[in-house]
């Protein structure tokens, strides 16, 4: 569980950075599968 | 100086990114990718989701892949381009009726003489 | 990308404990997930725009997976 909240806590903060000027929100969901589809690669 | 998360970042995640038992979509995973035609005895059945966990489909939208897709930093690769103009001739075939344009493309080469 | 978090990551998939990792492999490592990250991210983001949401959801991310995964 620890380690699953810092992935998706560094891939969220990452996210919200790159899209911060675009006026678009990610859902969790999105933040959820990005952290996965990264990991898994 | 380690990977866990501050007491503060923890508490940020718990806010903004934890999914709950609550949420709809309690759980994402990225499924092994199968091919139909190459069902290995390893992998047997796809695994069916359990409730509430949402698996990533890489062919649910498959009708938005005929065309080049904006990217940001990384262009596309020419494995892309190709994949993509594969999915052009499919969605391309799906409408036709009678003749195959692609098998009359391919015919034009053929030279009976060369068939031993 | 925290380094210590790539170095745990990378770790549970080494089949040898023992396997070591190179600071300047760790950052790259890193800064290749970042790259990756943002790329999804953007991606997302911009398939939403097209669809005039505000909100990017896991079917935006779905729509742009297939070529993200062969672009990398």
């Amino acid at each position: 569980q620890r380690l699953k909240a810092a992935v998706h806590y560094t891939v969220g903060r990452l996210c919200a950075e790159a899209t911060q000027d675009s006026g678009v929100q990610l859902s969790k969901q999105t933040v959820a599968a990005i952290a996965e589809v990264t990991f898994r690669q | 100086k380690d990977w866990f998360l501050s007491e503060e970042e923890f508490k940020l995640w718990n806010r903004l990114y934890r999914l709950r038992d609550s949420d709809e979509i309690k759980e994402i995973t990225l499924p092994q990718v199968q091919f139909l035609s190459l069902q290995n005895e390893e992998n047997g059945l796809t695994q069916e989701p359990s409730r509430g966990t949402h698996q990533l489909s890489l062919s649910e939208w498959r009708l938005w892949q005929d065309h080049p897709l904006p990217t940001y930093q990384v262009d596309h690769s020419d494995r892309c381009h190709h994949f993509i103009s594969i999915m052009q001739m499919i969605e391309g075939m799906r409408h036709e009726e009678g003749e195959c344009s692609y098998e009359l493309n391919i015919k034009s080469y053929l030279q009976m003489e060369d068939v031993s | 990308v925290p380094q210590e978090l790539v170095s745990k990551l990378l770790h549970l998939h080494f089949k040898d404990d023992k396997t070591r990792v190179s600071g300047d492999a760790l950052l790259l490592t890193a800064e290749l997930l970042k790259v990756f990250v943002v790329e999804a991210a953007i991606r997302s983001v911009r398939q939403a725009q097209a669809e005039d949401l505000a909100c990017v959801d896991v079917d935006q991310l779905e729509k742009v997976l297939p070529q993200l995964l062969l672009d990398f």
